[in-house]
């Protein structure tokens, strides 16, 4: 129902203008929603405005940029309909340090009581975790799960 | 309800029972490329009852089978038991006296799966609704991998559209 | 030929006079998320004669045209100079006697396209030939980046046996 | 002309062969092709084998596997129609520390007297490098280029 529809993309796009500018240090992001008479062909428009910068085409937007965007598109959806557990598979990789740093930061502030598991090559992330999984290969083809260390 | 334990065994690289505890909190997982990181979120998706494919990185379901590798023969069948605790009281409907809930997938090279709910057989069809529930499913919010990062900001907004449907 | 020089003004994050000297051996060019690193591969591609606005990341070609930021307005064009030494002896033909080639491309935002080769006027196809004589285009192998990398591995037969076509 | 495709395709075979297992550290890569009678629906399959395991199908491997198949092709392409000039745009970023040092020797071993570009975000890769060159965004969306350092 368009109902339900129009208060969940209102929702979002709160959360969405939240946290873009955390992720950016300012700036502004917002969603559109396009309307049009054929209810089907309307959509909804991610709208990223990182401080200083005039973007006209989300295609320009560098890697670590896009990533930061999609991040905060997807930390907006699951605040919505948040699930008890959130699963990152090297969502940080693009990133530089410093973003790196905020991105955590807003992964923190979303855990409250809910576990949320990080799969990641960077040294940061791993130091900030309260738990740390290694997985090897000893054997080849063979993966073994050994727990590094607990706070 | 809270992840409590995961155990694999015969699921991809994962040829001996391996169980990971979960604790509350943040938990990274590190390790060599090609060491088994995503395929353990692959176990995760196919215990909540994901069917398609290409969203294992397999051609046919038969291929989350451990295929053998240099010193360990193939193993006959993948089994991934997720146990989930009732830490909260917010428990998904029929299920409100249980502590624990543990749910099970099994598959054959033959291609038959089958599922569990507390060791009792079921259809996918309960275990998708048991997910729905909790608010997690295979394909909601809460796998969320790099490549679908970069992907949405570029997406149609059509598309962006169904993302906040499937929200709703 | 080896690179010796690229100078971009106007196009898009360099709206300020920017020289880049290049040296043999490896250069590592490093730097925050969106400060610009791979905009001055875009030039490189841009100045090789690329003529498809997807793959420099623009909607329509003006869009390389630096367009303004919080303290400084947009610039009315866009211009790049890439000066090649010709260190090995080994020229592109008509070239043979010049120690360097300066290639030129300059755009307004009426959508005018101007090339240049050593300073004198000149057509696309006499820039797509230079470069292709010396071994690089612009849609060629000397730019590999990461999404391209990814791709190769799991595209259809037919798209990996172009990509040897492409070489032979 | 079909003579020149097989020849190229020879060559790339070998280079692929040959430069597969310097990054997987063994194994064996190759280059499969795929005859039918319209030579149009022909085509070329990439065969990657990591040491050790037995990998039916290429979407199966990791991240960082696929990155490593996709260098070894590209640098065998590069080989046989080699330009005075590379430039590698975070090529390393879905590797782990390891495979950036093997990545690395092997961006050194072909570079001979060719000039290689690498944008990296890999603090190994900035220090093997013979130059570095930083960009920043003093004031916002205006880039500027600084020389870091020089062997
Ligand atoms: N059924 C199977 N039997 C044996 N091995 C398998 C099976 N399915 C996948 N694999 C192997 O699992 C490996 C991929 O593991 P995975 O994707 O979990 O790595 P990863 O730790 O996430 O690495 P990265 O850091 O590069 O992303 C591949 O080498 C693949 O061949
Ligand atoms: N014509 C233009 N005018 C002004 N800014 C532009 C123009 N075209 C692109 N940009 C800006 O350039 C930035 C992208 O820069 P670039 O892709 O080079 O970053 P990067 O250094 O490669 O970052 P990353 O490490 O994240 O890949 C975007 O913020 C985009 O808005
Ligand atoms: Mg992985
Ligand atoms: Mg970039």
């Amino acid at each position: 129902s368009s109902e339900r529809f129009l208060s969940t993309f209102e929702m979002v796009n709160g959360y969405f203008s939240e946290l873009f500018p955390k992720l950016f240090m300012g700036g502004k992001g917002f969603l559109r929603l396009i309307e049009n008479e054929d209810i089907l062909e309307s959509g909804v428009e991610i709208v990223p405005q990182p401080p200083g910068k005039r973007v006209k085409n989300v295609a320009a937007l560098s890697n670590g940029e896009k990533a930061l965007v999609g991040i905060a598109m997807f930390m907006s959806l699951f605040s919505v309909r948040p699930a008890p557990f959130l699963f990152l598979d090297e969502v940080d990789s693009p990133l530089d340090e410093k973003n790196v740093d905020r991105f955590y930061s807003l992964v923190r502030s979303i855990s409250g009581d809910r576990q949320v598991i990080l799969i990641t090559h960077k040294k940061r992330s791993m130091e900030l975790a309260d738990y740390l999984y290694g997985v090897t290969m000893e054997k080849p083809g063979v993966s073994k799960v050994v727990t590094m260390t607990t706070r | 309800m809270r992840l409590k334990t995961l155990e694999m065994v015969g699921f991809k690289t994962f040829p001996e029972k391996t169980v990971i505890r979960f604790s509350p909190g943040i938990t990274a997982i590190a390790g060599p490329n090609g060491s088994g990181k995503s395929n353990i979120v692959d176990a995760i998706r196919w215990v909540m009852g994901e069917t398609a494919p290409t969203l294992l990185r397999t051609k046919s379901l038969e291929d989350v089978i451990f295929s053998g590798s240099e010193g360990h023969p193939p193993t006959s069948f993948a089994e991934v038991n997720l146990i989930l605790e009732n830490s909260d009281g917010i428990a998904p409907s029929g299920f409100e006296s249980c502590a624990e809930i543990q749910v099970t997938r099994r598959a054959y090279r033959d291609g038959e799966s089958e599922f569990f709910i507390n060791r009792s057989p079921c259809r996918l069809k309960d275990i998708n609704e048991l997910f729905l529930d909790i608010g997690s499913g295979s394909r909601g919010y809460c796998i969320i991998e790099q490549a679908k990062v970069q992907q949405v900001v570029v997406s149609r907004p059509e598309d962006v559209k169904l993302l906040i449907e499937e929200a709703a």
